[in-house]
């Protein structure tokens, strides 16, 4: 799903 | 977005900056693994393809873009503008024995097969064995100018502050990235040894850092 796609770390 | 995370974002923005300037300054690379160097540019080349197809805040953009840039300045100074202090020799790691293992991992163990998340999944697994040839070099060598040191210990600060960032959210929100979590702990483990090194003989030393 989007949210475990997500990838808001760098 | 917690303290640990944004104080692993600024020491690793402070590590590459740290070798960009070492680097312009002295107008030499001399020590610097430029197969590091390459791979941490692949490394952020196949991590933030999601620049063009998610928006997720200005800062991660903005900090992408930065990491991005300053990593593909560094690999053209050290091969076009100052390729000739490029000591090619004692830069011998070789670099598909990293690169094939990484990418056979990324096909095997991912969260969706699709080629952005394979790709992301071979950054992660690519970054957390991309400082090896710069460690080898310097056992190589012998030893490290110690802004040279300096470099690798804000990227192992950035990698430690990293496992603080997971311990924290996975406490306060639940969140677990498995493949994250378990690359980060490979990569900080590579770093200890370093850690070590760095305290019992750059800080007390001289300035350059010789391993036994």
């Amino acid at each position: 799903d989007e949210d475990v796609l997500q990838k808001d770390e760098l | 977005m917690n303290i640990f995370r944004l104080s692993g974002d600024v020491c690793h923005l402070i590590a590459i900056i740290i070798l960009f300037l070492k680097i312009w300054r002295s107008k030499s690379c001399a020590g610097i693994s430029g197969k590091s160097q390459v791979l941490f540019a692949l490394v952020f080349t196949t991590r933030y393809l999601d620049l063009f197809t998610s928006y997720i805040s200005a800062y991660n953009t903005v900090m992408k873009v930065v990491y991005l840039l300053l990593a593909y300045s560094t690999v053209g100074l050290i091969f076009f503008r100052f390729r000739n202090s490029y000591d090619s020799e004692s830069d011998s790691f070789r670099v598909e024995f990293l690169l094939v293992p990484v990418a056979g991992l990324s096909f095997l163990e991912n969260y969706a097969f699709t080629p952005l998340e394979i790709l992301w999944t071979f950054s992660i697994y690519l970054e957390s064995v991309a400082i090896l040839p710069q460690l080898f070099m310097i056992t190589k060598t012998g030893e490290a100018e110690s802004i040279t040191a300096h470099y690798l210990l804000f990227l192992g600060l950035y990698r430690a502050l990293y496992l603080a960032n997971w311990l924290w959210r996975f406490h306060t929100e639940g969140f677990y990235d498995q493949i994250a979590v378990v690359s980060g702990v490979v990569q900080t483990i590579f770093y200890c040894d370093f850690f070590y090194l760095y305290f019992t003989r750059v800080l007390r030393g001289s300035g350059k850092m010789s391993l036994p």
